[in-house]
C-alpha cells in the first residue's frame, strides 16, 4: 500500500470521526445532510458485499467494518436519537436523493467490469459514491452558519478523494496491471464536485472568516 | 487485466 492510499484512507477515517464527534458529543447534526449519509450507508452496503467472501487483508476488513458501522450509526443518530434528530435541518435538506439511486443502478448494470451480482453492485456503489456528496453540498449552500466541524468533515472527505487520485497515478506507474477505469473516472468526477467547496474553504481559512458558500 | 484485478481499495 502506498502513502497516498494510506493518507487517503486516514483522511476518510478522520472525516467520519469528526462527524461522529460532532453528533455524539455536541448532540447536534445541524448542517449535516441525512440524504448524503443515507447514500453513503447504501454505498458501503453495496460495495462491501464481499466482506465475508473475499479476504484481502486484516486492514481492509477492519476498515470496511468501520465505514459500514459508522455510516449506519450516523443515519441512526440523525433519524432516531431523541436529541440529535431535533437538530436536523430537514427543511433545507431537500435534495431528491432517491432519484439518483436508480440511474446509478442502471449505470452499474450497463457499465461494469463483469456482469455478476457483486461486480454490478460494486460498479453501482462507485457511481453512487461519486454523487453522494451532492445533497450535503446543496445543504451547505443553504446553511447560514456553517460550523467548523461540518466544514472540516466535508474538507476531509474531499481530501480523501484527492489523495485517492494521487494513489491511482502512483499505482498506474508501479503496478502495470492495475487499471480500474470505472473507479478512476467516477473518482475524478467525484473530486471535481468538491472544487467549489475547496475554493471557498481555503479562502475562508486564509482570510480567517467563517465559511459561507454562495448560493 | 482490469477485470480480474483484485479490488483492494475501500
Amino acid at each position: 500500500m502506498n502513502l497516498f492510499r494510506l493518507a487517503g484512507d486516514m483522511t476518510h477515517l478522520v472525516s467520519v470521526v469528526v462527524l461522529l464527534l460532532k453528533i455524539h458529543t455536541i448532540k447536534s447534526c445541524a448542517g449535516v445532510s441525512l440524504k448524503t449519509q443515507e447514500l453513503y450507508a447504501l454505498v458501503f452496503a453495496a460495495r462491501y458485499l464481499d466482506l465475508f467472501v473475499h479476504f484481502v487483508s486484516l486492514y481492509n476488513t477492519v476498515m470496511k467494518l468501520v465505514f459500514l458501522a459508522s455510516s449506519f450509526t450516523i443515519v441512526w443518530y440523525m433519524r432516531r436519537h431523541k436529541i440529535v434528530r431535533r437538530t436536523y435541518d430537514k427543511e433545507h435538506d431537500t435534495f431528491r436523493h432517491h432519484f439518483i439511486v436508480l440511474p446509478c443502478l442502471v449505470l452499474g448494470l450497463l457499465l461494469n467490469e463483469k456482469f455478476t451480482f457483486r461486480e454490478v453492485m460494486w460498479a453501482f456503489s462507485i457511481y453512487l459514491e461519486a454523487v453522494a456528496i451532492l445533497p450535503q453540498l446543496v445543504l451547505l449552500q443553504r446553511t447560514r452558519n456553517i460550523d467548523n466541524l461540518t466544514a472540516q468533515y466535508v474538507f476531509f472527505l474531499g481530501a480523501y478523494r484527492v489523495l485517492y487520485i494521487f494513489n491511482w497515478i502512483y499505482r498506474y506507474f508501479t503496478e502495470p496491471h492495475f487499471v480500474h477505469w470505472i473507479s478512476w473516472i467516477a473518482g475524478i468526477v467525484q473530486t471535481l464536485l468538491y472544487g467549489d467547496f475547496f475554493y471557498y474553504y481555503i479562502l475562508s481559512w486564509k482570510n480567517n472568516v467563517k465559511l459561507e458558500l454562495p448560493a | 487485466g482490469a477485470a480480474d484485478g483484485v479490488k483492494d481499495e475501500l
